[in-house]
C-alpha cells in the first residue's frame, strides 16, 4: 500500500 | 521493524557522530562540503515536521530529535565555529540545480497533494542527491581523509540496507512505497563509485586518492 503519514521509517 | 532497517538506522547515526566528531576532534572541517550538511539539515527539517503532529515511537521521536540536532550542530560548526577551516572554494556544486528540479518534482509527483506530503516527498527526493556536493568536492580536490570516507561509507551503507528493509517490507508486510524506493535506489548508486574505491583503497589501509 501507499505509505501517507504517520511515516515510521526515518 | 526488521534487522535491515534498525542496522541501517545505526548506521546512519554513526555516520552523523563520525562527521561531528572528526570535525569537533580536529577543530577543522576541512575536506568538509558544508553544502551537503546544509542540504542534510534540510532533508531532516522538511521530512520530520509529522514530529508535531503524529507520535509513533519513542525510539522514532529521539531518533528524528538527535538527526537533526547532529545536522544542525554539524552546520554551525562548519559555518560559524570552525569558519576559517571550511574550504569554500573547493565545494563549489551549484545546488540550486538540485534544489529546485527536486522541489519541482517532489510538487508534481507524490503520494498526496498536502503540504506535509509534498515537504516528505522533497525530503526522500532531496536525499537522494544531497550527497553530490561532497562527492564533487572530493573529485575536485582529488582526495580524502581516511575519516571522511568512513563518514560517507556508513552514509551510504544506511540506504543500502534500507533497500533490504523495503524487499523484507514487501514480502513479510506487504508494504511498499515506490517514491522511498526509486529514490533510495538512485541515493545508493550513487554511491557505488565511492564504495569501489573503499573496498580497494581504504579497507587496504590506502588513503583515498584519485588520479589526477
Amino acid at each position: 500500500g501507499l505509505n501517507i503519514n504517520p511515516k515510521d521509517e526515518l | 521493524m526488521n534487522i535491515f532497517r534498525l542496522t541501517g538506522d545505526l548506521s546512519h547515526l554513526a555516520a552523523i557522530i563520525i562527521l561531528l566528531l572528526k570535525i569537533w576532534k580536529s577543530r577543522s572541517c576541512a575536506g568538509i562540503s558544508g553544502k551537503s550538511q546544509i542540504l542534510f539539515a534540510l532533508v531532516f527539517t522538511t521530512r520530520y515536521l509529522d514530529l508535531f503532529t503524529s507520535f509513533i515511537s519513542l525510539y522514532n521521536t529521539c531518533m528524528k530529535l538527535i538527526y537533526i540536532g547532529c545536522a544542525y550542530a554539524t552546520v554551525y560548526l562548519i559555518y560559524a565555529k570552525f569558519r576559517a577551516t571550511y574550504d569554500g572554494n573547493h565545494d563549489s556544486f551549484r545546488v540550486e540545480f538540485l534544489v529546485v528540479p527536486v522541489g519541482g518534482l517532489s510538487v508534481l509527483i507524490n503520494h498526496d497533494f498536502s503540504p506535509l506530503e509534498i515537504l516528505w516527498t522533497f525530503s526522500i527526493y532531496l536525499e537522494s542527491v544531497a550527497i553530490l556536493p561532497q562527492l564533487f568536492m572530493i573529485s575536485k580536490t582529488g582526495e580524502a581523509e581516511t575519516i571522511t570516507t568512513h563518514y560517507l561509507f556508513c552514509l551510504g551503507l544506511y540506504r543500502a540496507l534500507y533497500l533490504f528493509n523495503w524487499i523484507w517490507r514487501f514480502y513479510f508486510e506487504g508494504f511498499f512505497d515506490m517514491i522511498a524506493i526509486v529514490a533510495g535506489v538512485v541515493q545508493t548508486v550513487l554511491y557505488c563509485d565511492f564504495f569501489y574505491l573503499y573496498v580497494t583503497k581504504v579497507l587496504k589501509g590506502k588513503k583515498l586518492s584519485l588520479p589526477a
